[in-house]
C-alpha cells in the first residue's frame, strides 16, 4: 500500500512543452506588479493632489489676512495722522508747553550741535492722496529721548501714540506758524538707530519761515547737499530744510527774493565753515592757477 | 486588464512623472506658506 501511494506522487510527464506557459505566467506576474504599483503610485497621486488643493487654499488664506492686516494698519495709521485730537488742550496752553519743549531741546542742541553731523537724507516723495511727504533723517544724542525735531517751524503736538506691532513710540505735530497751512508732521525714532529721527512731512507750507525765531536760537539746522543734508553750524540766519522751501507754492504770500537770499547765505555760510570744502576750493584754485602757469609757459 | 506590460510601463511613467510634478509644486507652494506664516509672526 505505501509502495503504491508514494508511485502515485511521482510525476511522470515529460514536459514537452517549449516553455509558453511559464513565460506567460512571468508575464502575468509582472503585469500584476506593474498594476499594483500604478494603482499604488495613482492613490498617492490623488493624495498629493488633495494636500496640494489644501495647501493652497490656506495659503490664500494667509494671504488674504496679511493683506487685510496691512490695509487695516494703513487706514489706522492714516485715519491718525489725519484726525484731530481727542483730548486737545487749549491754544494758550499748547503754545506755552510748545515753547517750553523748544526751549528746553534748544539747550541741549546747542551743546550737542557739534556731535551732530552729516546725516543722509532719504526723501522719497510718495504720492499719497495728492500731499506731497518727505522723510528727513536727523541725528541726535542717544541720550536724547524727545521727539522734537527742530527745522525752524513751529509745531503744536497733537499726538503721540505706541503700538504692539510698533513699540517706538511716534509724535505728531501740525504746523502752527499760520493758521491755515495743513502741514503736518510725524516724528518717530529710527528703528535701525535710535539716536536717528525719522521726521516725515505732509502737505506744503503756505507761509515763509518764521522770521521771528532768532538765528541765535541754536535750532537744528540742515541744508541740502544732493541727497545728503548737512547741519549748518553756526549760521547767521535760519535756515530750513531746502526741501520744504522748495515745496512752496505761493509766491503772492511768500517773499521770493528774501528767502533765495537767506539760502544763499545760508549755503555760504554752512560752505565756508566746512575744512572739506574750504580745502577743496583751495586744492581747485591753486590747481586752476598752476594749470594756467603751466600753459603761460 | 487588457493592457500589456508596455503600455503599463508607460502609463506608470506618465503618473509617475506627474507625481514629481505634484510634490515640487507642494513643495514650493509649502515654502510661500511657511514665509507667510514667519511674516504674519
Amino acid at each position: 500500500m505505501d509502495q503504491s501511494s508514494s508511485s502515485s506522487f511521482v510525476d511522470t510527464s515529460l514536459d514537452l512543452t517549449i516553455g509558453v506557459t511559464r513565460m506567460r505566467v512571468k508575464e502575468d506576474s509582472t503585469t500584476s506588479a506593474l498594476v499594483d504599483e500604478l494603482n499604488r503610485v495613482s492613490a498617492e497621486n490623488k493624495k498629493l493632489s488633495e494636500m496640494l488643493t489644501l495647501t493652497c487654499e490656506n495659503y490664500n488664506v494667509l494671504r488674504k489676512q496679511l493683506m487685510e492686516y496691512v490695509n487695516k494698519s494703513n487706514n489706522v495709521t492714516e485715519r491718525d495722522q489725519t484726525s484731530p485730537p481727542k483730548k486737545r488742550k487749549s491754544p494758550a496752553r499748547d503754545d506755552a508747553v510748545s515753547s517750553a519743549v523748544i526751549g528746553g531741546v534748544s539747550e541741549s542742541s546747542s551743546t550737542d550741535q557739534d556731535g551732530q553731523y552729516l546725516c543722509k537724507k532719504k526723501q522719497r516723495e510718495e504720492t499719497v492722496v495728492k500731499e506731497k511727504v518727505s522723510r528727513v533723517y536727523y541725528k541726535t544724542e542717544a541720550s536724547d529721548t524727545t521727539l522734537v525735531v527742530k527745522d525752524g517751524y513751529q509745531w503744536r503736538k497733537y499726538g503721540q501714540k505706541v503700538t504692539r506691532d510698533n513699540p517706538s513710540p511716534r509724535a505728531y505735530f501740525k504746523c502752527a506758524c499760520a493758521p491755515s497751512c495743513s502741514v503736518k508732521k510725524k516724528v518717530q525714532r529710527s528703528v535701525e538707530d535710535q539716536s536717528v529721527l525719522v521726521a516725515t512731512y505732509e502737505g506744503e507750507h503756505n507761509h515763509p519761515i518764521p522770521s521771528q525765531i532768532d538765528s541765535n536760537n541754536s535750532l537744528n539746522r540742515y541744508i541740502s547737499l544732493g541727497d545728503y543734508m548737512a547741519p549748518a553750524k553756526g549760521s547767521s540766519s535760519l535756515a530750513e530744510p531746502v526741501t520744504e522751501s522748495k515745496k512752496v507754492t505761493s509766491p503772492s504770500r511768500i517773499d521770493i527774493p528774501e528767502v533765495q537770499k537767506l539760502l544763499v547765505e545760508q549755503m555760504a555760510s554752512s560752505l565756508t565753515k566746512d575744512p572739506n570744502f574750504t580745502a577743496a576750493l583751495a586744492a581747485a584754485v591753486t590747481g586752476r592757477l598752476y594749470q594756467q602757469n603751466q600753459t603761460e609757459k | 486588464k487588457d493592457k500589456s506590460a508596455s503600455e503599463l510601463r508607460e502609463e506608470l511613467n506618465r503618473v509617475y512623472s506627474e507625481n514629481k510634478k505634484i510634490k515640487e509644486m507642494l513643495e514650493t507652494v509649502c515654502e510661500k506658506y511657511y514665509a507667510l506664516h514667519h511674516h504674519l509672526e
